[in-house]
């Protein structure tokens, strides 16, 4: 229950709907997140080692390295993993289907959406390391038929996270976040190959809450 | 942490004053995962003459706080009283947190750093 009187206003002023309950113990904080807050860190930009280069003005509800206007950055743990059943050896034919679900409840509906970039970590395997002609990701909502496939994507070699924006594909464009997201991936092999194994599914969630920051469709004056 | 309001007290002219916020002194430490504090500052000092007419980093100019300032100098128990020592510049901080839903937060706040004072 949020406590009363002025610190509920305070939480409510910096975004927390009730009393934040403290670290989760087992989550590290991602690199991403780290490289951003580094990156909009204003005064340890300005004390610190890290200076922004001379007459780089970092502009407010914009996210430099991402490129997209935004206040608020969200890197969302994938909910399914721990429902996974362990995966079959990686056995040539019919690949799995992976289920990832993604809790939204923090997004407040008056937030805007400017990016929703689903990142995916496959565990490193030397069968699967250099499959050549690549892989197809695609994504389709949990459950719909399998004409629904919202997003198709190639993926030339496992080694790096492979990353798919959702926005526009798995969820149309200014429209408030859904409570929770829930996909069905799959990736095959485009030539006969052993299956992949989903080792971390994460969403990076950019959003622009226009109650704070200018709206996108602002004419600059 | 605060500056001691220096000149004997909320005296001296009109500036910006250190003020650290440490986030474990508001026990926010356990889900705030950086910074471990800022400094907001504060403004402290009086908006008399020739206070009022010092803009920071600019040439004095005429504004409503000078005619207040002179009003006061020429009549002190007028109603309209001082000018204020407020902010006139703002800077935003970045703050890294765990939100309860173990997401990994970055959220950016407006107008949190105090950079510059002004008599208004």
């Amino acid at each position: 229950p949020a406590p009363p009187g002025p610190a509920a206003a305070l939480l409510q002023a910096l975004g927390f709907p009730d009393v934040p309950r403290g670290a989760p113990k087992s989550r590290p904080v991602p690199p991403v997140m780290w490289r951003l807050f580094r990156r909009r860190d204003h005064q340890e930009a300005r004390a610190g080692p890290r200076r922004t280069p001379l007459g780089t003005t970092l502009r407010p509800c914009h996210v430099e390295e991402l490129g997209v206007a935004g206040n608020i950055v969200r890197h969302v743990p994938d909910r399914g993993a721990a429902a996974r059943p362990p995966e079959p050896a990686s056995a040539a034919g019919q690949c799995p289907e992976w289920t990832v679900v993604f809790d939204l409840s923090a997004v407040e509906p008056a937030e805007r959406p400017s990016q929703a970039r689903l990142e995916l970590r496959f565990a490193a395997a030397e069968a699967t390391a250099g499959t050549a002609g690549g892989w197809e990701l695609s994504v389709a909502p949990a459950g719909a038929g399998p004409g629904q496939v919202v997003l198709r994507q190639a993926v030339p070699a496992l080694g790096m996270p492979v990353r798919a924006e959702l926005l526009g594909a798995a969820w149309a464009r200014n429209t408030s976040a859904p409570r929770s997201l829930r996909l069905t991936l799959a990736l095959r092999p485009r030539a006969p190959a052993a299956c992949a194994s989903l080792a971390e599914a994460s969403l990076l969630l950019v959003t622009l809450d226009p109650r704070l920051c200018h709206p996108l469709a602002r004419p600059r004056r | 942490e605060a500056e001691p309001a220096g000149g004997g007290g909320p005296g001296g002219a009109c500036r910006a004053r250190r003020l650290y916020v440490s986030f474990r002194e508001v026990g926010w430490h356990r889900w705030v995962i950086a910074p471990r504090g800022f400094l907001a500052n504060y403004c402290q000092g009086k908006c008399g003459l020739p206070a009022a007419l010092s803009e920071p980093g600019g040439t004095p100019a005429l504004n409503h706080a000078v005619l207040r300032a002179l009003m006061h100098a020429a009549a002190p128990s007028a109603a309209a009283g001082l000018p204020c020592c407020v902010p006139a510049r703002l800077s935003p901080i970045s703050v890294l947190f765990f939100d309860n839903s173990d997401n990994v937060v970055l959220r950016h706040y407006e107008d949190m750093v105090v950079d510059e004072c002004g008599c208004r």
